[in-house]
């Protein structure tokens, strides 16, 4: 498959640019996580998509960021769970 | 409010259009 590029992106409608980055992302997450794989996925295609461009070609920001989100989806589930607690 | 929180993020499912576009300001 031929990495996504800016120009490949920029041809697209911005809904369609955020379908291509997610099809894209969405493998690469689920082989590390994959039961959060969806929701991990719809955090990151809130970020501006030249960024999601950068983490495409470069793993190792990739691995970050779904670090980071997961983190962030962990603490959104416990204060979930608060909140129905209540 | 609790109700938009629940649906947060917008889960993304391959081959299915991502529900959580419209939220983004272009």
């Amino acid at each position: 498959q031929e990495p996504l590029t800016a120009s490949m992106l920029a041809a697209a409608p911005p809904q369609e640019q955020k379908q291509m980055l997610g099809e894209r992302l969405y493998p690469l997450i689920h082989s590390l996580h994959p039961s959060m794989a969806g929701k991990i996925t719809g955090m990151l295609l809130e970020i501006d998509n030249s960024e999601l461009l950068l983490m495409l070609e470069s793993p190792e920001s990739l691995h970050s960021k779904i670090e980071e989100a997961v983190a962030v989806l962990q603490v959104h589930q416990i204060s979930e769970a608060s909140h129905k607690s209540n | 409010n609790g109700s938009s929180s629940v649906n947060w993020p917008p889960e993304f499912r391959p081959g299915e259009p991502w529900k959580g576009y419209p939220n983004i300001d272009p």
